[in-house]
Parts: structure tokens; sequence; C-alpha cells
């Protein structure tokens, strides 16, 4: 699965998330990637893509509680990704990217790595793999 | 305002043996992924065209999971989905079943755009690329030989795979979690849970 969030300079927030999905899939099996609120969402808020084990992505409506909690719960960007996945993964595993849109990136997994990359305007960047 | 801010993901879950030059292979791509959207956001594109630019060139790159190098089903064919949303008004758009279209996350937006509705799936789905007069191709483009060899490994293992890329001496091997985490079940089927995604 590969994604991309992005707030640009008029602090608008957009998501994006596309995937072939599990190696040996049954045919006609849907996971998250495709589900607004679960895989990928976006609002006045934030902007969320999700990735790892669709069923778990899925049931935990991940990407649209990151949202919710920063609405209802007053949490900031990072602490509303970590207690997304800490809180409402059970036993799934997988990884999310954040932005918000006071120009914030998060990021936040439980599997062993994920494949990432954040750039800020102020200058930061950095890609990594590991934990 | 707090000014532009991008990331990008190619997946949770990563093989502990994954070579070192398949590792930096990735980065590159991440980075390339990272200035294409860096130089939009600079020219002030929105953001709603900046996550679909981006997602674009990760779907046309082999190296993850979409698009070209899509993770096979258990026919050994591909099937893509994708979903895209703007934040303003929560404009979205989704697809499921994609067997032929170059660029999934393109037809995501043109459902967001063009159609009355939020998702479209498989025949209705690839019906739509049609009208649309994007891209298309044969599902072969899609396919790589490794993800065959990945699917290989996955039928012998008789199990479900996050992600498209396997450890050379099989799943017992790769996990790193405690051995009974493996032997969870999704749809009655084994997971290895760090078979990465």
């Amino acid at each position: 699965t590969v994604g991309c969030v992005v707030v640009d300079s008029q602090g608008r927030c957009a998501a994006a998330t596309s995937t072939g999905g599990l190696m040996n899939k049954m045919a006609g099996r849907i996971g998250d990637s495709p589900l607004i609120g679960a895989g990928t969402y976006a609002c006045d808020l934030c902007g969320v893509s999700c990735t790892g084990e669709g069923e778990a992505i899925i049931r935990g409506t991940l990407a649209r509680d990151v949202a919710a909690v920063m609405e209802y719960k007053g949490l900031s960007l990072q602490e509303a990704v970590d207690f997304v996945v800490n809180e409402r993964l059970d036993e799934g595993r997988a990884g999310l990217i954040a932005v918000s849109r006071n120009g914030e990136v998060a990021c936040r997994f439980n599997t062993n790595a994920m494949f990432r990359g954040f750039a800020t305007e102020d200058g930061f960047t950095e890609v990594g793999i590991w934990d | 305002m707090g000014g532009w801010a991008i990331a990008v993901h190619g997946g949770a879950g990563v093989d502990p043996n994954l070579p070192q030059e398949r590792q930096e292979e990735a980065k590159k791509l991440l980075a390339r992924c990272l200035d294409l959207g860096i130089s939009a956001l600079r020219s002030n594109l929105p953001a709603i065209d900046a996550v679909e630019l981006v997602v674009r060139e990760l779907e046309t790159d082999p190296l993850f999971n979409s698009g070209r190098g899509s993770a096979l089903t258990e026919n050994g064919t591909v099937e893509m989905e994708a979903s895209i949303m703007d934040g303003p008004k929560r404009r979205c758009g989704a697809v499921s079943g994609l067997t032929t279209v170059k660029n999934p996350i393109s037809l995501a937006r043109l459902v967001m755009e063009k159609s009355p509705h939020s998702y479209l799936a498989f025949s209705g789905a690839e019906e739509f690329a049609r009208q649309q007069g994007v891209e298309t191709v044969d599902n072969g483009y899609f396919i790589t030989e490794e993800n065959l060899g990945m699917l290989k490994l996955a039928k012998e293992a008789n199990s479900i795979l996050f992600d498209y890329r396997i450890p050379a001496v099989g799943l017992e091997s790769c996990s790193v979690g405690p051995p009974d985490d493996n032997l969870l079940a999704m749809n009655g089927l084994p997971i290895s849970l760090y078979a990465p995604e």
C-alpha cells in the first residue's frame, strides 16, 4: 500500500491511498484502502492515510478516529495518532501518516517498520524505514 | 496557518532481512516523491492535486504494493483499489477491483469529481474508466516476476501475506515476535504477522 497526505499553504488537508491489497488474497476481497474513514480520511482538521492489516484498520475506523479524537477529545495530531494506533487496533498491525491544518506531520506504526517520508515548509525533511 | 507539510508512505511492516540496496532504493523513491510534492506545494497547487500527483508516482514505480508491482490475488491476477479525500468540503472518491486502470488514484479522483457517487467497484469502475478515457493497460502490466515468486511462497505456506517482500528462507523464520503471533488466523488462513505489508 502507498499513501500521501498533504496540508497546503492555505491550510487545506487532503489524503490519498492506493494498493494491490494482500498477496494471495481471495478474488473480490476489498481492504481498507478504498474505504473512506478506514484507510483514508481528510477534513478541516487533518488528513490521514493508513497501511497494514486491512481488516483491523476497517474494524477500528482508523483514519476517521484520528480526526474524531482531535475534534471531540481536543488531542493534538501526534497525541491522536498515538491514541488510535495504541487503542483501536487490538491485535492488528498497521501504521499511518497524518498532517494537520497547522502544518504538523505525524506518524505511528506498531509493525516492525514502515516506509515513510516527511517534509514541512520550515525545511524539516526525513525519510525512514525502521522503528 | 503553519505552512504546508507532506507525508508519504510505502507500506507498514518490512521484511527484517530486506537487503541494503533494496532499502536504499525505497528511500530514494520516497525522497523523489517528497520532492515532487514539495515542488507542487511551492507552486501553490492545492492539497488534493498534490496527493494525487504523488500517489500516481508511487503507483507507476513497481517498488511498492500499488499499481505496477501490486500484490496478486490467489488467481495470480491484480485487483487494485484506491481512495482520495479533500478535507475542506470532505469530498471523496474510491475505487476497487480495478484490473486495467494504470493509475487507480486518478480514477478515484474522477469518481469524486465527475460521478454522482463516492465509490465504484469492479466492472462498474472499469466501465467508468473507459467512459472517462483514462489510460488502461493489460492486467499483465501490473504483474512482476518478484510478486509471482511471492505468490508461490504464499500458496506453499497456505497463508495470506500483507506485503510482497518475503525473506528468502520462508515464513517461519521471519517472525520477530513471540512464536504464537504467527498462528493468528484471518479468514481461516494463518497470517504471518511479520511478513511485511
